[in-house]
Formats: C-alpha cells, sequence, structure tokens
C-alpha cells in the first residue's frame, strides 16, 4: 500500500529491493544453494585490476598501437614489476643506468630521492631509463595523459628542467666552475628545449633573465 | 517506444565519445540538446532515461564478446552522469537530490536484475560504473577543482565533494554482501578502490570516517555469518583473504584510522579471526618508535609514550547506555549496590550464537562487557592525567576494583570477555595499554582471588595464548604482558594446575 | 593460526625497511591473483 509501489518509475523494481532486506533483517543460518551459486558466480566474475583501471573512452590516434609482430606481448605497458632485486634497488638510488647515458645526461640525473605514489609504479620507473628525446616527446604529443603527466614529473623531479608556463618550453640551468683566477667561481648558462623548430636543445641567449613567475611549479 | 527514443539518444552519445574527447565542445552541445529538447528536463524524464541507459548498458556488456571492449556503454553512461553533476542548472532538483536520483536507478536496476529468477546477474558492468564514477571525479576534483573555470560552479563542487564520497558510501552498504551476494567480490573490490578508500580516510575531519567504517563492518559481519566451525567455503575463505589483505594496506598508509576505531571493529570481527584481530591491533602510530618487547628491563613508566593518552573515535559511552550512570557513579564512589548493578546488567535476555574459539554461543553481552572495558580505561586515562598515575596504578582505586569485581562475581564466560576486551587494549605503546597491562598483572599474581585463582590465572594465559600462538604480527603490549609473566618470581607458569594439563602448552612454555 | 604474511605483504610492496611508501593509491585489487596490471593512480596536469 505505501505510495512508493504506486509509482510507475519504480513500482516493477523495488519489489526486488525489498526482497534483499530480508536476509539483512534475518541473516540465514546456513547459506541456502541459491545464495552459494550467487556467491560464486561473483567469484567467477571477480573484477581485476582492468576493470578498474581509468576508462579511456576517445583515443589519442597517436597512441592507437602499432602493428607489430604476434610475437610482441600486447598487454599494457603497465605490468606490474618484478620484486625489486638488490641490484635493481642500488642502481634506483643512484641514478639511472650510467652506461648508456651521455656525459651531460649524468650530470642532469639525481640520485631518485621522490618517494611520492607514483616512484614505485613500473611506468615511472621505465620512464627514468628514457633519454630526453623521448621524454619530450611524450610531454608535447601526448597532452592531458597520464604518460605526459610522469614524463613531467620525470623531468622536473630527476633531471632538473623547470617549465615555462608561457612559452612551454623546458628550460636547463647550468652550473659550470669557472677557470681559475675569474671574478666568480661559477658560471651560470640556460639552456631550452626548441620543441617548435629544431627539436633541440638550444643554449638561451645572453639576455635571457629567469623569472620565477615564469615557470609552473610542478 | 519512449523507451525506444532513449535506446536511440544513448547509443549516439555513446558513438560522439569514441569520436571526440570528452571535453570537446560538441559534448557540451548535446547535453544541452538533451536538456532543451525534454530528454533531461525534469525529473521523471531525468528517471527514464537513465534507467533506459542502464537498462542498455548491461545488456551490451552481456552480449559483447567478452574478448573484446565489453563496457563502451557503460563507461559512456558514468561520463554522462558526471558531466550532468557538473553543467547541469539544477532548477528543479539540487546537486545533492541529482546523485541520489542518479544511484537510486542504479539500485532498482541492479536489485531487479540480481534477484530475477534465471538471473544472468554478472557484477562487473555495475562495478566498472561505479569504479568510473571514481575516475571522472578524481579526476574533477585535482587542486580543489581548479579545472572549473565557473567560480560559482567550483566552489558549489568544493562544498559536494564531502557529500559525493558519502553519499557513495551509502549506496555501496545498501548492496553489501548478506543482502546481494552476487556483488560480494565487487564490493571489497569498490571499498578498497584506489580512488575511494584513501580519499574516504582522508576527507576533512575524519568526515569520511563513520560510512567507510559502517561498510567494513558489513563486510565483518558477512564473514562473521558464514564462518563456522566445520569447514569454511571456498568463497567465503577467498574474501576474508581479501579483507586481510585490505586491511594490511590500511594498516600501512591509515594506522591511526584503525587505532582510533578498533573498538567498533572488535565489536564486528568474527571470533575465530585471530591473525586479522591482531593485525588491526598491532597498528602503530606513524612516528612512534618500538622499545624491543622482548626486553626483561622494560619499564613503561619510563617510556614517554606510555602516557599518552590514544585517541577514540567511536566513544564507547553511546553502547553504555543506562549502564553509564553505575559505572561513572562507582568510579567516582564505589558502593557494593551499584557494583551489583554492574554485575547483574551484563548477561544477555537470550542465548546467542556465535562461533567462537572453543564456544558457540554466548549468554554475555559481550558489547557491553567491551565498552564497560574500554570506558574505564579511558576515565582511568583522563585521571592519571588529571591527578597523577598513582591515582589508577593502585588495585584499591575504583577503576581497578570495578574490573576486579566483574571478575570476581561473574560467571566463567564472564571473566572470559572481560579478561579479552582487556588484552585489546594491549596496544602500542600508550596510557592504556600501559594500565592494562598494569592490570592484567596485578589480577595475574593476586593474592585476593581465593579459590577462583586458578581460574582467573587460566582465563589470562588463555587469552594471551590466542593472540600469541597466531602467525605473525602480534601487538606491541601483548608480548610485552607474556614477557613479563614469564619473568614472574612469584608465579611459575610451568607449575600451573591449567599449563601441567595441556602437554602442548607446557611444552611451548618450556622453551620460552 | 593465520598464515606467514611474509608473501601478502611483499605482493603489496610493504617493505621491512624504515621507508614506509603508502600503497591504497595505487592498490590495484584486493587480491594478488586480480593484480596482475597496474592502474593508472589520480595525477593532475596544468591547463
Amino acid at each position: 500500500q505505501h505510495k512508493a509501489f504506486k509509482n510507475p518509475l519504480f513500482s516493477e523494481e523495488l519489489k526486488y529491493w525489498l526482497d534483499s532486506k530480508r536476509p539483512l533483517m534475518q541473516p540465514y543460518k546456513e547459506m541456502p544453494d541459491r545464495m552459494v551459486s550467487q556467491l560464486e558466480s561473483s567469484l567467477l566474475n571477480c573484477p581485476d585490476s582492468l576493470d578498474a583501471d581509468t576508462p579511456y573512452l576517445y583515443r589519442n590516434p597517436l597512441s592507437l598501437p602499432h602493428p607489430t609482430s604476434i610475437f610482441f606481448p600486447s598487454e599494457p605497458i603497465r605490468f606490474v614489476s618484478p620484486v625489486d632485486s638488490p641490484q635493481l634497488q642500488q642502481q634506483q638510488n643512484t641514478g639511472s643506468n650510467e652506461s648508456i647515458k651521455s656525459e651531460d645526461d649524468k650530470k642532469e640525473s639525481k640520485p631518485s630521492t621522490t618517494h611520492d605514489i607514483y616512484s614505485r609504479t613500473s611506468l615511472a620507473k621505465t620512464f627514468s631509463k628514457f633519454d630526453l628525446d623521448t621524454l619530450f616527446f611524450i610531454f608535447y604529443h601526448y597532452q592531458g595523459t597520464y604518460e605526459q603527466f610522469l614524463v613531467a614529473r620525470e623531468l622536473a623531479k630527476h633531471r632538473n628542467w623547470k617549465f615555462n608556463k608561457i612559452n612551454r618550453n623546458w628550460y636547463y640551468k647550468e652550473v659550470t666552475k669557472s677557470p681559475p683566477g675569474m671574478q666568480q667561481a661559477e658560471e651560470e648558462t640556460w639552456r631550452y628545449f626548441d620543441y617548435q623548430n629544431s627539436w633541440l636543445a638550444r643554449r638561451c641567449n645572453s639576455d635571457f633573465k629567469y623569472n620565477e613567475e615564469d615557470f609552473e611549479k610542478l | 517506444s519512449e523507451t525506444e527514443k532513449y535506446y536511440l539518444i544513448f547509443t549516439e552519445w555513446v558513438k560522439l565519445l569514441q569520436k571526440v574527447e570528452h571535453d570537446d565542445e560538441l559534448v557540451t552541445v548535446f547535453l544541452r540538446q538533451m536538456v532543451d529538447r525534454g530528454v533531461l528536463s525534469d525529473t521523471d524524464s531525468l528517471i527514464n532515461f537513465c534507467k533506459a541507459s542502464f537498462e542498455l548498458s548491461i545488456l551490451a556488456f552481456k552480449a559483447s564478446d567478452p574478448t573484446g571492449e565489453v563496457f563502451v556503454s557503460i563507461d559512456a553512461l558514468a561520463m554522462l552522469v558526471t558531466k550532468l553533476l557538473v553543467v547541469q542548472e539544477f532548477e528543479d532538483y539540487s546537486r545533492n537530490e541529482y546523485l541520489d536520483i542518479i544511484f537510486c536507478i542504479l539500485t532498482m536496476v541492479f536489485s531487479k536484475d540480481h534477484e530475477q529468477d534465471n538471473s544472468t546477474f554478472n557484477e562487473r558492468p555495475y562495478f566498472r560504473f561505479f569504479s568510473n564514477i571514481l575516475s571522472e571525479w578524481s579526476s574533477l576534483r585535482g587542486h580543489d577543482f581548479i579545472k572549473i573555470t565557473d567560480q560559482q560552479i567550483r566552489k558549489e563542487l568544493i562544498e559536494f565533494d564531502n557529500y559525493f564520497y558519502n553519499t557513495f558510501a551509502s549506496y555501496l552498504h545498501l548492496i553489501q554482501p548478506v543482502a546481494f551476494p552476487g556483488f560480494s567480490f565487487a564490493f571489497i573490490t569498490l571499498l578498497s578502490h584506489r580512488m575511494f578508500l584513501p580519499n574516504m580516510l582522508r576527507l576533512e575531519n575524519k568526515s569520511g570516517w563513520k560510512n567507510l567504517t559502517i561498510l567494513i563492518i558489513d563486510l565483518f559481519r558477512f564473514l562473521d555469518q558464514y564462518t563456522g566451525k566445520v569447514g569454511i567455503s571456498n568463497a567465503i575463505s577467498v574474501v576474508y583473504k581479501g579483507a586481510l589483505r585490505v586491511i594490511i594496506g590500511i594498516s600501512n598508509d591509515f594506522p591511526e584510522y584503525l587505532i582510533e576505531n578498533h573498538y567498533e571493529f572488535m565489536n564486528a570481527l568474527p571470533s575465530s579471526y585471530a591473525q586479522l584481530k591482531n593485525v588491526m591491533l598491532a597498528a602503530i602510530p606513524k612516528k612512534i618508535m618500538l622499545p624491543n618487547p622482548y626486553d626483561n628491563g622494560l619499564d613503561m613508566d619510563k617510556i614517554d609514550s606510555c602516557k599518552m593518552q590514544p585517541t577514540v573515535f567511536y566513544d564507547p559511552v553511546v553502547d553504555l547506555h543506562s549502564f553509564k550512570k553505575p559505572v561513572d557513579n562507582y568510579l567516582r564512589i564505589p558502593s557494593n549496590s551499584l557494583m551489583r548493578t554492574i554485575i547483574n546488567g551484563v548477561y544477555r535476555d537470550e542465548y546467542s550464537f556465535k562461533s567462537g574459539i572453543g564456544y558457540d554461543y554466548v549468554s554475555v553481552d559481550q558489547k557491553l562487557v567491551r565498552a564497560v572495558v574500554l570506558h574505564v580505561g579511558v576515565e582511568a586515562g583522563l585521571e592519571s592525567e588529571k591527578t597523577s598515575s598513582g591515582a589508577i596504578f593502585n588495585a584499591k582505586s575504583s577503576y581497578y576494583t570495578l574490573l576486579f569485581n566483574l571478575l570476581n562475581e561473574g560467571s566463567s564466560e564472564v571473566r572470559f570477555k572481560v579478561i579479552e576486551a582487556m588484552m585489546e587494549q594491549l596496544r602500542y605503546p600508550n596510557i592504556h595499554t600501559h594500565w592494562f597491562t598494569f592490570v592484567l598483572k596485578n589480577m595475574f599474581t593476586s593474592e585476593e582471588w581465593g579459590e577462583q585463582k586458578s581460574e582467573i590465572q587460566e582465563i589470562i594465559l588463555r587469552n594471551i595464548f590466542e593472540r600469541i600462538i597466531v602467525n605473525k604480527p602480534h601487538p606491541w603490549g601483548v608480548t610485552v604482558l607474556f614477557t613479563q609473566l614469564l619473568n614472574l618470581n612469584n608465579v611459575k607458569l610451568l607449575s600451573l594446575p591449567c599449563v601441567k594439563k595441556v602437554p602442548e602448552i607446557e611444552n611451548i612454555l618450556k622453551i620460552l | 593460526i593465520g598464515t606467514d604474511l611474509s608473501s601478502m605483504l611483499h605482493s603489496l610492496g610493504i617493505p621491512r625497511d624504515n621507508q614506509r611508501y603508502r600503497i591504497l593509491d595505487t592498490f590495484q585489487s584486493p587480491w594478488a591473483e586480480t593484480s596482475r596490471s597496474e592502474v593508472e593512480p589520480r595525477f593532475f596536469t596544468p591547463e
């Protein structure tokens, strides 16, 4: 007789919802057969990490999977990274693989000290091994994505680049020791990555002035 | 029909989202047209449209090739619902009401699907919808909804954030495992969702804690109901394992949540889940150092943190009801008549089935006993701060004698429950751990029991063993008490009658 | 009597050293068996 049951919008479904209240008020002493099969079905259909992942309906054409050999895995790159072996952990602590980096890269990378929620994900660890070209490519061509975010984090926190909000370039401050006898002990030069034209890191000219306000606080 | 028209419109929406970014202007235009053309102009049309869209999305999931894109429709629906949370004018109804309506519709569609005979219910599309809502909301709310350019809407959404999470939690509570077993595994997965659990824990002023506790208790009640003595079903066993793993995660990230809510959890936790009990009670505040509990020379008087009052989120006083008066009055001025009232009041009116370790039913009101014990402990801690530690570390204090008399006059079952509740207070270094260690150790060695002494000692030892024999972790306070009892000069554990009766226990003690 | 929790702790990424990492923000699923791929955590990119 309740008003809710007269409402045509819900009247059909309401009785099913009400049925579910019974076990709440008077739980079954033993699981009835129907419940056993419902529970087992739930176990069988248990949502996994792929179900819980962020949905993407529209795919940026650049990020569509390219046809590759059938022998290559087609699973997403976000696999769970294997147990951190002691060697790997040490590498993580002292910076990425030294051997494949150039002199410049070695100067840029600092020991990984960021302990945020991304630091232990496989993608962040993978990005720490990418060279600058790859990082900038992802940054400029995958805008608004999680990958872009991680790359910006890698550039800012681990490689010490700074992002200019105004011209959208990444800048790097290089500090070198001056030859003896010079007035200043250190010399500061700035470089920026020219993403629009040459796709190279270029030296800033002498009238470049670093203005903290222009740079994103990442 | 009307429903078929809605199917068409929703299908257009799904197709649109596959062709453009969700923040494209076309998407906004589409939504505006839906409102202008009467598809979403009032509550009735909103309900009919959303119901049709939910049903269509579930159907699409069930009909899809399982190896293909099964969630396209449900993903689009979640996006629609979230967008409408932001862009609507909210004239006919408020944003709060809108969210309630959406969850109501989902609950109705869900209930019918789950309860129908010959049901083909599958939890995954429903899970996916909830998960997506959480993801979309998480993306929106970054840096106080800074992505929202309209400052008025931004302000409203900031205020709405709390309501969003708590409403989500309340609807999840509606579809708990006891009510909808076909959703059980999705339930725990949602409870522990990375966009839900840490956010509920982090909401300002702990405003998500109450509803989160309700959900965890829903889970415990389900487990309790179907954890019998004669074998547990595989499914329940897996549910338990998942619950354990989630609690361990909470203990790692937010130990203070487990610490402050331990009382409510102990009331709901199945009695035989000794390891999960230990995990919850072994939670340590992030900045506290633990002195070595095996150190025989450990003196809690000298440990600073043993003077600190642990925060209790849910005041046990609430569960005392009419018991509060006699208990508080006794603590102020002890009297035999007050004690009689307390002793007589802890029994239930009728037996209750309870699958415990070594028992199948209870005649004592466990919840009341636990409330009394914790309340006395809280009051003792406050007294210690107000006056001096001497006021409570004293076998003549009313705090001690209340518990002593309860044990002395009570049945074996009362003794067991009181001692069990006291032992639950042996946790990380704090004033409650400190005081209850004093109480239990004193009681163990006291000569005031007369003929009851051996039973009291047995029950204390029994409770310790129930906690220590289990695989780790063990709460610091339990280990400390056990170490202290092992090293007593005046009582030799190995010569106790209860120990000699059980060779296995005797052997363990000999080794230790 | 429960079980040895070390493999569960390990699968969660809970180390024994002094560093305590948060894990709930990247939590994949309540069971190791359903956690074979990582999930996208919350993140924010400025406009």
